[in-house]
């Protein structure tokens, strides 16, 4: 099954 | 000084409905350019994205740059007290903790205001990097609110696929499974109404229905909504405000460990 990935792992932290 | 007035009030009180259920808080950073918001919601799954650039506004002026945490359910609250044909303006002193929301009505006749607390986030701002996507998808927002309210009945996710045939929302669970799909509009009349599609390369992934149902808040800012999406990154759901800027949501989605 899929599994809901964190917005944070795609863009950097600023 | 800062201070922003709009005569199309209605726009801010939509702009808080469109943000108000994903948000709670979140900072307005006002430079001469205009007004920008970044924030992403409790669960760090999703992102907004607000810009209102400055020449949308009818007087904007803002001499020092500030940013301002505001409690967003307190601005909504504020909001729902203006008229739909009111103007709007919102002004601050330079370094004040308060900012202050000014209702006009039409004719002059009834003039509000609202004092507001602003409060120091210390929230964390991303970067989001120039992104070529493989499929954009323009198309009536109304109609992608409709699909996003019938398919979250099937179940937690949807599906979206998008070829150069069209583009397929799905959803399974207990009951059974949905499909709906929509065709790219074979000869455009009435731009509003049309499905565009266009690709580069065919992409399907799989979102969470909860976040675009709040994405769908904002229909009312805008006739058109545009998804843009390529593999394994989030998808962008875009209103665009008529003559002022944007709205933008980025959903991170379901993949496979």
């Amino acid at each position: 099954s899929k599994n809901q990935k964190g917005i944070v792992g795609f863009f950097n932290k600023q | 000084m800062f201070e922003a007035r709009l005569l199309r009030g209605s726009i801010l009180k939509k702009v808080l409905e469109a943000i108000k259920d994903l948000l709670t808080q979140a900072t307005f950073d006002c430079d001469d350019s205009g007004i920008q918001l970044q924030a992403m919601d409790n669960s760090h799954v999703s992102l907004v994205s607000l810009q209102l650039r400055a020449d949308g506004f009818d007087k904007y002026r803002c001499d020092r740059n500030i940013s301002m945490g505001m409690n967003l359910n307190s601005v909504a609250k504020i909001l729902k007290c203006a008229g739909d044909k009111d103007t709007v303006t919102m002004k601050a002193q330079d370094n004040a903790d308060t900012v202050t929301f000014v209702f006009e009505s039409p004719n002059q006749e009834k003039v509000s205001d609202y004092e507001m607390k602003l409060m120091n986030l210390d929230l964390e701002h991303l970067g989001i990097p120039e992104t070529e996507y493989s499929c954009t998808i323009r198309m009536p927002s109304a109609e992608f609110a409709r699909i996003c309210r019938d398919l979250s009945q099937f179940g937690d996710s949807m599906v979206i696929a998008c070829t150069k045939e069209g583009v397929k929302f799905s959803a399974t669970g207990e009951i059974g499974s949905a499909n709906i799909k929509l065709a790219q509009t074979a000869s455009v009349d009435k731009e509003e109404e049309a499905v565009i599609i266009e690709m580069d390369e065919p992409v399907t992934l799989t979102f969470a229905c909860q976040y675009l149902n709040y994405f769908t808040k904002a229909t009312s800012l805008s006739p058109q909504v545009q998804l843009s999406m390529s593999a394994d990154v989030p998808l962008v759901v875009e209103y665009r405000i008529q003559d002022i800027g944007h709205i933008r949501y980025y959903l991170a989605p379901k993949i496979e460990d």
